[in-house]
């Protein structure tokens, strides 16, 4: 069987909040390392990738590999029924063909259980080579969210450039164009809004903004957004999960012709 | 324009 207790059960719910418009379901995996997902959306331009390790939570066990498809829009509703500050339990039988939520409030003088129906779910896996990137840009995640959402309002599209100083992402549309530049700043009184830049080479690419709007619905999970960058390489946008694991998304480039 | 590409034309299935 598997079963696993998170005791900020507020995660899994920004966890879903955060991917639940970009993909419509999705395979869970569970084996004794973790729980873990890996989706495309339905135009195969980014991928999901989370891993949430078994000692992030409070209690976990899993007898044997599951995977268990899941609705991600079911899921969000059942996971609205938690209140933020309620412990979840994930539960299902091997073979089983439903997965129990069961929320309980800090008191425990309230405890709900919630069953959703698995799905059968035809997916691919894609292998992610582990690449050594040109540049990495960590900043923090409600800059990034604000960044690509301010561009999003006069263009479709984002240029990243980064170089040993700066981040700086431009836009063009019809009604004119936009620069927002980062520059690195390792504030020690202030980590939460560091913004920190580590290269091996200076890079430039394009991005479709709708794709960075939907990636920075994980802003509550984490202080900071890390992007990694390399030449004619999809960009990786990391929200990493204290002590818990990471959310991941990739979304390939756009290229000239 | 730039065309956006397919995330699958860089991650091979595994």
């Amino acid at each position: 069987m598997f079963e696993a207790r998170l005791a900020q059960g507020a995660l899994l719910k920004k966890v879903v909040e955060a991917i639940k418009d970009l993909i419509e379901d999705a395979n869970f995996d569970c084996n004794s390392s973790g729980f873990s997902l890996q989706a495309m959306d339905s135009s195969h331009v980014s991928l999901v990738a989370l891993s949430l390790r078994a000692d992030g939570f409070e209690h976990y066990r899993c007898d044997r590999n599951v995977s268990m498809g899941m609705k991600l829009a079911s899921l969000s509703k059942i996971l609205k029924c938690a209140n933020g500050d309620d412990a979840i339990t994930m539960k299902s039988e091997d073979n089983g063909d439903t997965i129990t939520f069961m929320f309980e409030s800090p008191e425990q003088e309230r405890l709900s259980e919630f069953d959703l129906k698995l799905m059968d779910i035809d997916s691919e896996h894609l292998g992610i080579p582990d690449n050594e990137y040109d540049a990495t840009v960590k900043l923090p995640a409600a800059e990034f969210q604000r960044i690509v959402k301010d561009l999003s309002t006069i263009g479709d599209t984002v240029e990243i450039s980064v170089t040993k100083d700066a981040v700086k992402f431009g836009t063009t549309g019809d009604i004119g164009n936009a620069n927002i530049m980062c520059r690195q700043n390792k504030a020690a009184d202030k980590p939460d809004e560091s913004t920190e830049i580590d290269i091996n080479e200076a890079v430039s690419l394009t991005f479709a903004l709708r794709y960075l709007n939907s990636f920075a619905k994980a802003t509550p999970l984490s202080t900071h957004a890390v992007l990694k960058l390399s030449k004619e390489l999809p960009i990786l946008v990391e929200y990493h999960i204290p002590e818990v694991g990471r959310l991941a998304f990739y979304l390939a480039p756009k290229i000239e012709d | 324009a730039a065309q956006q590409a397919s995330i699958t034309a860089f991650f091979g299935a595994s």
